[in-house]
Formats: C-alpha cells, structure tokens, sequence
C-alpha cells in the first residue's frame, strides 16, 4: 500500500504541474517539482519511480504526461460525483467553488434538516431535505461525500451516508467518525493551519 | 527542528484532546490517542517525549496537562490577531466560524478591493479596503494572515502582507508563493482530501 504523505505530495506535484501547463510549460525537471514539496528532488524521483515514472537525467518529465500519470494514480481520470451534507457557510463556499469540477469532483447534491434552506439554489445545486439524499447517492452512483454539518450531527450523519453507499467522506465536523472499515475519511482541520504558522513564527522569534 | 508531520499530529491530538476534555474526561492513555492519527500507540510516546511528556505506564496522561503542554509548544497559550484577505465567498465562512477563536485566533480584520463588498459587516468585522490593511496589521500588532484571493492576486498580495509585517500566510490560492525566508506559509488545498479519497476508494474497489 501506498502510505498517506506519498498520495498527499502527489497532489501537491498535480497543483504545481497543472499551473505549469496553464502557462504553456512543456517540461519540468524533479528540482522544480522539489521546491513545491517539502524532501528535495530525491524525494520526487523516489515518489515518481513508486509509481513507474523514470524522467531522462537532463531532460526531465513531460509535464502533460506526468498530470494524466498522476490522475490515474489517484483514480482522477473519470468524474467522481460528490454530495454535500449540511449547506451551511462553508457548504455555501465550497457548491461556488470551479476548482472541484476542473479536476475531476463534481458536486451534484446538497442536503440539509434547515427548512428555511430546502429548495433554495446554491451554486449548481438546489438544497434537499436529507430524506431525499439516498435517492440521489443511487441516481447519481455517488461513491464521496463532504460532511459540513456541526460536530454533535456528525457521527449520525455519517451513518445515513455509508447505508447509502458512500465509501468517502471528507469530514469538516470536528467530530471523530467511527464508521465501517471500507468507509474512508479524510479529516480536513482548518486550525491545524494556523497552528502550523503559531509553531513556525514562534521558533523564528524564539531564535 | 521538529519535523512538520510532528507538528500536523500535534494538532490531531489537541482536537481529540479538546473533544473529551468537553465531554469532562480527565486521563486518557497513548492508545487512545493513537486511535485519531496514523501510526499507533509508539508514535503518540514518541511524539510525546520529543516534548519532554512522559505518561506513567498504566494511568496514561492527564488530559487538561496535555492540552496546556501542546498548546505551549505550538504557542498558542497567547490569542493571535489574524487577518483575512480576499473577503468573498470562503472568507464569509471562515468569518462566522467560531472555532478559531477558541483555539487562540481572533480574526480582527478582512479586507477586499471590490468597492460594494467594501464597508460591509461579516462575522465580527467591517470589511475595509487594502488600502486600510497595513494600519491595522500595525495597531493589533497581527503577524498571520489567511490569503482567500483569486490565484492571479496571490503573490502580490502577499508581498503586501509581508511588507507589513505577516509573518505567516495560511494560503487557500492555488498559486505557490515566493517570500522571502522569515515568512511561512501554509498551503491549504481542499481538492487534495478529495483526491486522497478518490485513490483510497480506487483502491479498495480494485482489490
Ligand atoms: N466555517 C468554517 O470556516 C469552518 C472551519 C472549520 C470547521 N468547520 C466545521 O464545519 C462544519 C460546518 O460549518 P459551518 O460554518 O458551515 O456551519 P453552519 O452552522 O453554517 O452550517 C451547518 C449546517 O448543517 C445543517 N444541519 C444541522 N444538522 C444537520 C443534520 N442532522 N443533517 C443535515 N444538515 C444538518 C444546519 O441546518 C446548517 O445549515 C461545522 O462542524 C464546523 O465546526 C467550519
Ligand atoms: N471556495 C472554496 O471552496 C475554495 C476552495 C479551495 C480554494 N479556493 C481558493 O480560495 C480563493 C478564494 O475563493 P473564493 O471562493 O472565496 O473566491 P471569491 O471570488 O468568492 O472571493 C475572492 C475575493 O477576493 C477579492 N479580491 C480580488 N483581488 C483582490 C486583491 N488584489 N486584493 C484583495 N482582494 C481581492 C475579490 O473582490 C473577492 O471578494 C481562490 O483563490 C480559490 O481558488 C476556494
């Protein structure tokens, strides 16, 4: 298996390659694509060769290529449809967002329990009733889901979405799910971020 | 220097912290914790005693000490003013998130460029013109900043952040920025949770 941090630098070489073929880039060499992650250019060799990708000494990868590479790695290359549970603020930011759809996420429902918010259209989407949502996981084959619903809903939430057939759920809520074991999570903590920062701009200063 | 995977568990481990101790659990032992990151039990000591914690074998760790430990080595016993800029869509999100400040953030200012967003209140704040933001970078003394413009705006933003004294950026654009050393960043990329989702269920389905 492949460990977490090597899937998660696949996408940081994916953002970096995808604004190079934006601006016309052709090539890139495993130096380049080191600056976006942290481990050096030998880190990048290491994560390529994993997966069978040996760029030539000097004349490095085809920056085409390494993109459909790397989406096929990570199951990218066909549209996975994707729905949104609780519409709230941040569902609100995320059913505007183009960045989703252009690699590969298309978000095709958005439910709620608020009956102020059902039938109002957010973005691509109008706003369900969560009654309705296992119908459309079924229309739709919808395999991910995006839980943005407060903490203390979550883990009940997330029963409802794998009973339906969700296999992935990335869990705003700060809640710990405890699901089946082929129900994955992928924990998305927004503070971490600025602890980050905290612990980065406090060791500068400390010296 | 403690590397960055140690700093990301520490703020797994204070979420799960901060969850029992508002449940009022008051010990908890390193198999627990190992439960909310990857890499078991002798990863959650190891990390511990990097900072000097020593649970005694059998009662575990006082819960409350733990989190005053963590909190000590991010640096977030003391409230950081933080700054938003860019204030459309994610950044009304983030505004009426109250997370942040329970964990040590207080976000004091957003500023914008567009003349009817400018003027208007969003969470805690008045949104203000750029123009507004090295003043009030200056009279809170604010050293991080959260970066929601679009991707083309990123760099010379930031540089405008950094010209005022930010220290640490938590960026949403999808460009990587180039600053000078003394200032960190923080690349946030949500379609990155979806992808590692996208591989994780590709996986599982293919055997
Ligand atoms: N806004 C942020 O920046 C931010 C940052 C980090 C984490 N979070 C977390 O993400 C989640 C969403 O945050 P938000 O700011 O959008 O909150 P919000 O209160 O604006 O939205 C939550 C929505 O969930 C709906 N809801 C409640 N119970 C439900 C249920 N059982 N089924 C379906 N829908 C239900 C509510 O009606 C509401 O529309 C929260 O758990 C929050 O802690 C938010
Ligand atoms: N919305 C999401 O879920 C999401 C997810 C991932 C990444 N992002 C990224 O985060 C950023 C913000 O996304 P959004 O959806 O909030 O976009 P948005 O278009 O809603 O908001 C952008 C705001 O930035 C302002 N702005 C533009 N140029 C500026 C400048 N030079 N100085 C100050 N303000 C300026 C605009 O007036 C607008 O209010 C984008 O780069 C986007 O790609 C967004």
């Amino acid at each position: 298996a492949i460990p977490d941090p090597s899937v998660r630098r696949l996408s940081a070489y994916l953002r970096h390659l995808e604004n190079l073929a934006a601006s016309g880039v052709k090539r890139v060499s495993s130096r380049q694509l080191a600056e976006y992650v942290k481990g050096g250019d030998a880190q990048v060799r290491r994560d390529l060769a994993l997966f069978g990708q040996f760029g030539r000494r000097g004349v490095g990868y085809d920056v085409e290529d390494l993109i459909q590479v790397i989406r096929t790695i990570l199951g990218t290359r066909a549209q996975w449809n994707v729905v949104v549970v609780g519409a709230g603020q941040l569902c609100q930011a995320l059913l505007r967002y183009r960045g989703f759809k252009e690699r590969g996420f298309a978000l095709v429902g958005a439910f709620d329990t608020d009956p102020r918010k059902i039938g109002t259209q957010c973005g691509p989407v109008t706003i369900r009733h969560i009654d309705a949502m296992e119908d459309i996981i079924r229309k739709h084959e919808v395999r991910l889901a995006i839980l943005t619903v407060p903490a203390q809903a979550a883990q009940q939430t997330a029963e409802k979405l794998a009973a339906a057939g969700i296999e992935g759920i990335m869990n705003f809520a700060g809640a710990g799910l405890s699901l089946p074991p082929h129900v994955h999570v992928s924990q998305v903590d927004l503070t971490a971020h600025l602890e980050q920062l905290s612990f980065l701009v406090s060791s500068t200063r400390a010296g």
